[in-house]
């Protein structure tokens, strides 16, 4: 099971937590007593990245239309804080006695306390990046029950005009996002799903259009024609509801999936 | 380790610096 759910999150932060677990190894094995060096500056220079950071991430709130992200990022801001905070502290305990382990221990833990809550705030912001296609995938969904009610040709090429860019709107934004994914058995049915809107897509399209011949024709036909339809529909309507129960779930989901 | 620390705090806030300019400058 993939310890990173996507790839960007994974590229930015794995190389950073592989560093903090081999230096807790090295602080756990070498109760050595050696002094801890002057730690000062560079906690300075993180802790002025942090406050960066929050300053750049509470305006990136305040400016977001996802009520979800803005409720979810200020607690990852106060992590992050409250372990910079740590880190500082620490280093001026170092300053007072190099030899000082309680200081040792919350440098150690303001490290991974800034870990943990950016990669909180890497979530929130994945999230935030899923909702927007399931939206769009909403917006699919509720266009395909619109076809139920075309009755002519005129409506019909009104219908795939519309239909059309909105679909591939979707098409693109989930393969994107099967491309992010580590979970390669997420990221394959939301590729397979997808493969299936676009075969059925046209199949749909003319399934409509025989519906409206049988109306032309004095509606011999007519139920088969619109039961055939609503067939398509609902095989359509299916994949789309997949794509968007995949997209929701993450690498903790994993068991329900299997 | 004076070694590691130092390297450590380099690459958080390298790290820090590159969820803010990648991640959260991106459009909303």
């Amino acid at each position: 099971m993939p310890v990173f759910h996507t790839k960007t999150i994974e590229a930015i932060l794995d190389p950073v937590a592989q560093q903090v677990s081999q230096l807790v190894i090295l602080h756990e094995e070498a109760q050595d007593g050696n002094a801890m060096p002057d730690l000062s500056r560079p906690v300075m220079a993180v802790s002025a990245a942090v406050q960066n950071l929050v300053k750049v991430g509470r305006d990136t709130a305040n400016s977001t239309d996802d009520k979800i992200l803005k409720q979810e990022m200020p607690p990852a801001f106060q992590g992050v804080e409250q372990s910079a905070t740590k880190l500082y502290e620490a280093a001026m305990m170092l300053k007072e006695d190099p030899y000082s382990s309680p200081a040792r221990k919350m440098l150690i833990d303001g490290a991974r306390g800034i870990l943990s809550g950016t990669s909180d705030l890497l979530l929130c912001f994945d999230q935030s990046e899923v909702r927007k296609i399931v939206r769009v995938a909403k917006g699919v969904l509720e266009y395909l029950a619109v076809s139920e009610v075309v009755e002519s040709m005129e409506d019909l090429v009104t219908f795939v005009k519309n239909l059309s860019p909105g679909m591939a709107n979707l098409a693109n934004k989930v393969t994107g996002r099967s491309k992010e994914l580590t979970h390669t058995a997420h990221a394959n049915g939301l590729v397979n799903h997808t493969e299936n809107l676009k075969r059925t897509t046209p199949i749909l399209v003319s399934s409509i259009k025989i519906f409206v011949t049988t109306l032309q024709k004095g509606g011999a036909g007519r139920d088969e024609a619109q039961q055939n339809r609503n067939f398509i529909i609902g095989r359509m309507s299916h994949d789309v509801n997949e794509i968007i129960r995949i997209l929701q779930l993450t690498s903790a989901d994993d068991d329900d999936w299997s | 380790i004076r070694v590691g620390w130092e390297q450590l705090l380099t690459a958080i806030r390298r790290y820090i610096n590159e969820i803010e300019n990648n991640i959260l400058t991106r459009d909303t």
